[in-house]
């Protein structure tokens, strides 16, 4: 899971 | 996914599709930075190190693939195929002003002191900067092919859509990620010379020409 947001973008 | 980060990310694949096609197209690199290019490689690679720890989607996994892949291949053809072509005497940023700050700042700010996180964050602050090679290869020849011009739109669009975005998910997801929004209010705004004469010129159908 990603904890910041951001890192599940590109 | 909202509609800002799908068009942005769209926008961002439009860009390097129009880079690799006029390449290829016109068999000539010309006017087109290879730092820049080196820089934005640099970029996916840090970033995208997360395809080998973390799965989020197929379509994340894909477009990290292609974004890596395609930047790869720009800077082969920069380099070697059609070398011959590259403006290497108008390409004269030194890519350390750009690369060795964003290491020290993603050193320094960054949201965990690991390895991961550290490059993530490089690659945020590097990308915001990575255009400005480019930039200044356009302002020192004082002109930009328009397919050149195109390739500069659809790439600074896609930040700005990103920052759309962010507001977008700080509403409706309670999201905020403070280095991702400075970092890329920061790439926006590097682009608002260029905006302001694309519209005002290539978009009437004229050249860019930089004002003398």
């Amino acid at each position: 899971d990603t904890k910041y947001v951001g890192h599940d973008e590109l | 996914m909202n509609i800002f980060r799908l068009t942005g990310d769209l926008a961002h694949l439009t860009a390097i599709i129009i880079l690799l096609l006029k390449i290829w197209k016109t068999r000539s690199c010309s006017g087109i930075s290879g730092k820049s290019q080196i820089l934005f490689t640099v970029v996916y690679i840090t970033r995208y190190l997360d395809l080998f720890t973390n799965y989020i989607s197929a379509y994340n996994t894909l477009m990290k693939i292609i974004f890596v892949v395609s930047s790869l291949a720009t800077v082969f053809l920069i380099y070697f195929k059609f070398k011959a072509t590259y403006d290497r005497n108008h390409d004269t940023f030194r890519m350390e002003f750009l690369i060795i700050p964003s290491i020290i700042l993603a050193l320094l700010i960054r949201h965990e002191f690991t390895v991961m996180e550290v490059l993530w964050t490089f690659s945020i602050y590097l990308e915001a900067v990575a255009i400005l090679p480019q930039l200044f290869l356009v302002s020192k020849t004082g002109e930009a092919e328009t397919i050149t011009s195109h390739y500069l739109f659809a790439l600074g669009s896609y930040r700005g859509l990103y920052l759309l975005n962010w507001i977008w998910r700080y509403y409706f997801e309670n999201f905020l990620d403070w280095i991702s929004i400075v970092a890329g209010f920061v790439q926006t705004v590097l682009y608002c010379d260029f905006f302001y004469l694309y519209v005002t010129r290539v978009l009437h159908g004229r050249k860019l020409r930089l004002p003398a």
